[in-house]
């Protein structure tokens, strides 16, 4: 009774390598190893016997690298964008716990991981131990992040917006592009007021976007209220905006990833009136992950 | 309202319990947490300005444990890092700029090189809260805060301090500024039938805004030069475009009373100059004659250095008051007979020897009467009890009916008396020379006492 | 490090500042 035997991956330089933290389809936080593209993915995958004595026999053993895309929704759709195989063993017997080395060198990763609403991109090893009737299997979760530079261009946005004879606003941010520990820095200039406006907050909203055409699905989520303004101004009145990323939880833009899904980010700048009526005005940007200080170096 | 600022003080006890117990226990996150939620009992719009005001004094006593708290982490090394940044990820504006204020002061006692930022970055991230009663106890915090730590000359901090007494004075006038701007639109909040209602709440929050006159006066930078070229400008062009008479009135009378009177004697023009654009409604009569009567004291202290001679203080207030009775064509006639009451003393206290100054004050009283073809005062009505006023100070200065006689506009003034008035005013100066013992020596003269003249009548009416 | 310093703003007219409402 019980699983003859307990598989365990362990990878070179697990004592200096990173963990990055991604949700779980259930959405429980858990942390993985963390890997960029390019990187080898290389180590140990121990098989440890549970009863000493017993024999296991099997059709083969083998490691997978794999990389997919799985939509919830619908779990028969489930993409595999990479997959690289080592065989560890041939068919035979297993009379004793065994290791087996394996080394995926310079794995293309071309995509973060990411969980999300509908969607989840992940990447993973799977020992898998064929056996007549069930397979032994064993998955082991890594998270990839995507890596970007400064952009060479990163224009600020600034817009002038209204309503006829009630609203008009110019509203500017620093930037467009935006790392995920940088800070939107902007003003929002009063041109015209004409209403009673109670406060105004700054919104980030994130949009997934999964499958295409008339089956599109848009899942909108807040991820942040940032309250910039209490109170009602009066024209030629400029409140100022500073709003640090690092205190949320956001992934870096994501546009169209295997022409499966999108990640997008909006700033979306609200006026609440006393009737409680909102005005807004949403703006894209655009999310891209730095690379930490060592990398750089 | 007493029942919202209960159910306020409460919660605010609960919070402040919890982030001292976290404080004590180093858990400072934890703390911060707590305080936040202290704070936020003051984006109510619930409470009146005088129960928010309770309960802002109640949160900010509290805040202030968490001040020493980080300054005296700070001393010990253990500072935590981004703690500026940290307490920007607040999501609600009142909280944030609560804690943002009270950190950037620990940041300037223990940082010196960023205090110049720090300040600047305060008094402008403050533009986000636009509601007027929020947002003046805000910068009040603001301003009661940094008290200690602006930038003056003389002082004593370490080489790397940055900022100096301009950057002091641009705070505080910016600071001003908007607390001016948000105390003078609370009067257009609510109903019109709140009106009166809604003055009351301003006069009690007039404070607010004067704090940052009495700020400014303390500081040991604003010397005569920087009071009359920035200073006085600034914080005039705000008061003159405000256009509110409550913000004005009470400012005006402020300035006289916090700046000192060396100040003042070298800004008259500017100061007078601005009494004239104010509010029709506004009583100029008063602030002028307040600073008037502070002059003539300072001008009559033994211990103190006199009006220097450079200034001409008759000509130059004889002139502006001039110039904002001619700018007021609804000033009441008893005020401008008022203001030359006040001119008078000022003539007799500071120049007592120049009975021109005395004559000049009747002369334009006669002329502003007849411009505004004034007849006769009658004896009930308060033009009558200041034109009463206005002559008898020469004869109680100079004790000297004679001398008073000579003045040329003294006696075409009681032209514009009634008989009782004469009466009792002819009273007044025959009783003066009993009490003097003067001497009328001449027949001339005799004559001349006997003859003052309204239509005809001399002495008359006693006789 | 992030670049967090204000925008510049225009300065207000004070006509606009101290007006009533619009």
């Amino acid at each position: 009774l019980g699983p003859a035997c307990e598989i365990d991956v362990l990878l070179d330089g697990a004592e200096s390598r990173k963990t990055a933290e991604l949700k779980s389809e259930d959405g429980k936080v858990e942390k993985h190893f963390l890997f960029y593209d390019g990187e080898s993915v290389s180590g140990k995958v121990n098989i440890t016997m549970k009863q000493p004595g017993r024999r296991l026999e099997h059709n083969g053993i083998r490691i997978e690298f794999i990389g997919q895309i799985e939509l919830f929704y619908d779990k028969s759709n489930t993409h595999e964008f990479v997959s690289l195989v080592k065989e560890l063993a041939l068919p035979g017997e297993l009379t004793q716990s065994r290791s087996y080395d394996f080394d995926f060198m310079q794995v293309e990763k071309p995509y973060e991981s990411y969980t999300g609403t509908n969607v989840r991109l992940r990447y993973y090893l799977k020992v898998s131990i064929a056996r007549r009737l069930t397979d032994i299997v064993k998955e082991y979760d890594l998270v990839v992040h995507q890596l970007a530079t400064f952009p060479d261009v990163n224009t600020s946005i600034k817009m002038e917006v209204g309503i006829e004879d009630c609203l008009h606003i110019e509203f500017e941010y620093n930037k467009s592009k935006y790392h995920l520990k940088d800070v939107i820095v902007g003003k929002i200039y009063f041109l015209l007021v004409r209403i009673k406006i109670q406060h105004m907050e700054l919104q980030l909203i994130k949009k997934e976007i999964t499958g295409a055409g008339a089956n599109t699905t848009t899942e909108s989520e807040t991820i942040a209220k940032y309250e910039i303004m209490d109170g009602a101004p009066v024209k030629g009145e400029s409140i100022p905006i500073r709003l640090f990323l690092s205190g949320y939880e956001l992934t870096p833009t994501m546009r169209d990833v295997n022409k499966k899904f999108s990640v997008r980010y909006f700033i979306n700048l609200v006026l609440i009136d006393e009737e409680d009526r909102r005005y807004f005005k949403q703006q894209e940007i655009m999310l891209w992950r730095k690379a930490p200080e060592k990398l750089r170096r | 309202q007493e029942k919202l600022l209960d159910e306020a003080l409460q919660v605010v006890k609960v919070q402040s319990f919890q982030m001292k117990r976290c404080l004590d226990k180093n858990k400072l996150m934890d703390g911060l947490k707590h305080a936040s939620n202290m704070l936020g009992e003051l984006r109510t719009s619930m409470l009146s300005p005088k129960s928010y005001y309770e309960l802002y004094m109640a949160v900010t006593d509290e805040l202030h444990h968490l001040e020493v708290f980080l300054l005296d982490e700070f001393a010990k090394g253990r500072k935590v890092a981004d703690l500026y940044e940290l307490v920007q990820y607040a999501g609600n504006i009142i909280p944030r700029l609560y804690l943002l204020v009270t950190v950037g002061v620990v940041y300037i006692r223990t940082y010196s090189q960023s205090r110049k930022d720090i300040l600047k970055d305060l008094v402008e991230m403050c533009r986000g809260v636009q509601h007027p009663l929020r947002g003046l106890f805000l910068r009040n915090y603001l301003l009661q805060c940094t008290r200690n730590v602006l930038p003056d000359d003389c002082e004593n901090t370490d080489e790397k301090a940055t900022g100096e007494i301009s950057d002091s004075l641009d705070f505080v006038l910016l600071n001003f500024a908007e607390m001016n701007k948000l105390w003078v639109r609370m009067q257009h909040q609510g109903h019109s039938r709140e009106k009166e209602k809604r003055e009351r709440e301003r006069q009690e929050l007039r404070i607010l805004v004067g704090t940052n006159l009495v700020r400014l006066s303390q500081l040991d930078g604003v010397t005569v030069d920087k009071f009359k070229q920035l200073v006085l400008p600034g914080i005039l062009e705000q008061l003159v475009n405000c256009r509110d008479p409550i913000a004005q009135e009470y400012l005006m009378e402020c300035i006289i009373q916090v700046f000192p009177d060396e100040f003042h004697l070298q800004t008259l023009n500017l100061f007078l100059r601005a009494c004239a654009e104010l509010h029709q409604n506004v009583n100029v009569k008063n602030i002028i004659i307040a600073l008037i009567d502070r002059l003539a004291l300072f001008a009559h202290r033994e211990d103190g250095p006199g009006i220097p001679s450079d200034i001409r203080l008759f000509d130059i207030f004889s002139q502006q008051v001039a110039s904002v009775i001619q700018s007021r064509k609804d000033m009441p006639t008893e005020d401008i007979v008022s203001l030359q009451v006040s001119l008078i003393n000022l003539a007799m206290k500071c120049y007592p020897d120049r009975v021109d100054y005395v004559d000049k004050v009747l002369e334009t009283t006669v002329e502003i009467f007849g411009r505004i073809n004034l007849e006769r005062v009658t004896t009930s009505g308060a033009v009558s009890r200041e034109l009463m006023r206005l002559l008898k100070i020469p004869v109680d200065t100079y004790n000297d009916i004679l001398m008073v006689l000579q003045l040329q506009h003294f006696r075409p003034l009681f032209d514009y008396f009634d008989y009782h008035s004469r009466k009792n005013m002819s009273c007044y100066l025959l009783n003066n020379a009993l009490e003097q013992d003067t001497n009328i020596p001449t027949q001339e003269q005799v004559r001349t006492a006997m003859n003052i003249k309204i239509s005809g009548d001399g002495l008359e009416p006693l006789i | 490090v992030a670049d967090t310093r204000r925008l510049m703003s225009k300065r207000q007219d004070l006509t606009d500042a101290y007006g009533p409402p619009s």
